[in-house]
């Protein structure tokens, strides 16, 4: 419930929103897997021509048991013939039994290929949660924390406090329009208002309070 | 330097505060946006899970199919075995070479000893294992044995996640209506007045 409290008392917000401040956190390590750690190394599939990224894959292969040697073959004439014996003169059933064996490899080499694109997919979506959980995060974070601000006593969201015109000294633009505010629990923030918008415009005001806004948010950041 | 009223000031911070409250209800909004797009693509992986399930059944039946010809051809490992052991000892030494030349330029480490143990794995193995593509099999078996790895890793974590966030979107905040806050009333105004009478505004804030 959002509602725990009584009535009367004010709704402590920190309460209320840190449990899902806690939630999202915990989702966004559970699904943060390392992606590029041992267990997601592609698999070697193919021949690898030179320069492509499986390269380094073909290189861990031959480092390990030197299986990956043999993916080389087709560049020996001799490793060639072997291939090409043909022994059905002493056994008639051995060449349809190695035609089968061959037909099913090359499926099962393509299934597992499309299986690998599939994990890759998922993977994918994988990543694409978690950034979402993080731009939850971070938009939770800014709602919930104004929420907790806003319960003070006598307190506009924003309070202008002084509007001046450029002065010598200042760093604002020459005929800009300096405005100090206070946004919330802020210290006053001083925002800059170019001249084209003068104060009677309606843009005037809400040029100073995006601005305000977006440095509110910035130092929040920070 | 020009001269502001109060009234003005006052009427600024009115109008200013408007537009916050529209942030407010702005970002409000941005979350469920965001949680909709997360039960979206939360939906897309089951679905990508399903046609992962049936990829992976097609490919294990293939698996096994490759398995039985293997086992069925390796009755037959004497037939040809002096042509091809004649074959085969031409074509280690070549074999070799191209290895190692590929490994010294596109590995670059440790060049030595994958020497030494490439050429006791050529003496080790038998040509009829080339002669069948058993080194297209074993890697074979051992991309399905890294996927199985991978798959289970990724469905712990996001098992993991999808509970949380299950529980987490459960909650009345993701599926309540944020009511219209448009016309804007300062908010003192709604502290002074027991908060039974607003719940609502309380809530949009």
């Amino acid at each position: 419930s959002l509602l725990p409290y009584a009535p009367f008392e004010p709704l402590n917000f920190q309460d209320m929103f840190q449990p899902f401040f806690d939630m999202i956190r915990q989702a966004q390590q559970a699904i943060d897997v390392n992606f590029h750690g041992p267990a997601f190394q592609h698999p070697p599939m193919d021949f690898i021509k030179e320069g492509d990224e499986d390269n380094r894959a073909v290189c861990r292969e031959i480092r390990h048991n030197s299986t990956g040697c043999l993916k080389m073959k087709d560049q020996c004439e001799k490793c060639q013939e072997i291939l090409s014996v043909d022994c059905s003169a002493s056994s008639p059933s051995q060449a349809q039994l190695r035609q089968e064996l061959n037909d099913s490899l090359r499926i099962a080499e393509k299934l597992t290929k499309k299986y690998n694109e599939l994990l890759q997919s998922y993977q994918w979506k994988m990543l694409n949660t978690s950034a979402l959980l993080e731009q939850l995060n971070e938009q939770f974070s800014w709602v919930s924390r104004l929420a907790n601000l806003t319960q003070d006593e006598d307190h506009y969201y924003l309070q202008v406090i002084t509007v001046t015109s450029r002065t010598s000294d200042s760093d604002a633009p020459s005929g800009a329009t300096e405005v100090s505010v206070k946004l919330f629990d802020s210290d006053p923030i001083t925002v800059s208002v170019p001249e084209e918008v003068s104060r009677n415009n309606p843009q005037f005001i809400e040029t100073v309070a995006e601005k305000a806004l977006q440095e509110y948010r910035k130092k929040n950041r920070e | 330097d020009q001269e502001v009223s109060s009234k003005e000031l006052q009427e600024m911070s009115t109008q200013g505060s408007k537009y916050i409250n529209k942030e407010i209800q702005n970002a409000v909004n941005g979350v469920k946006e965001i949680k909709s797009l997360i039960v979206k693509t939360n939906e897309e992986r089951k679905s990508l899970l399903h046609t992962l399930e049936e990829a992976k059944k097609q490919k294990e039946d293939a698996l096994n199919e490759t398995r039985d010809s293997e086992t069925k051809l390796k009755a037959f490992s004497g037939v040809c075995n002096e042509t091809m052991m004649a074959l085969w000892e031409e074509c280690k030494p070549c074999l070799k070479q191209t290895c190692m030349k590929f490994y010294a330029r596109v590995c670059r480490s440790g060049s030595g000893l994958v020497g030494r143990q490439l050429e006791e794995f050529l003496n080790q193995s038998s040509p009829f294992y080339f002669w069948m593509n058993g080194d297209r099999i074993d890697s074979l078996l051992e991309s399905d044995r890294q996927q199985a790895h991978m798959l289970d890793i990724m469905q712990d974590h996001f098992g993991q996640a999808s509970s949380i966030m299950d529980e987490l979107f459960r909650d009345k905040f993701f599926t309540r209506e944020f009511p219209d806050i448009s016309h804007y009333q300062p908010f003192s105004l709604l502290h002074r007045r027991p908060h039974m009478f607003f719940p609502k505004s309380r809530f949009a804030r």
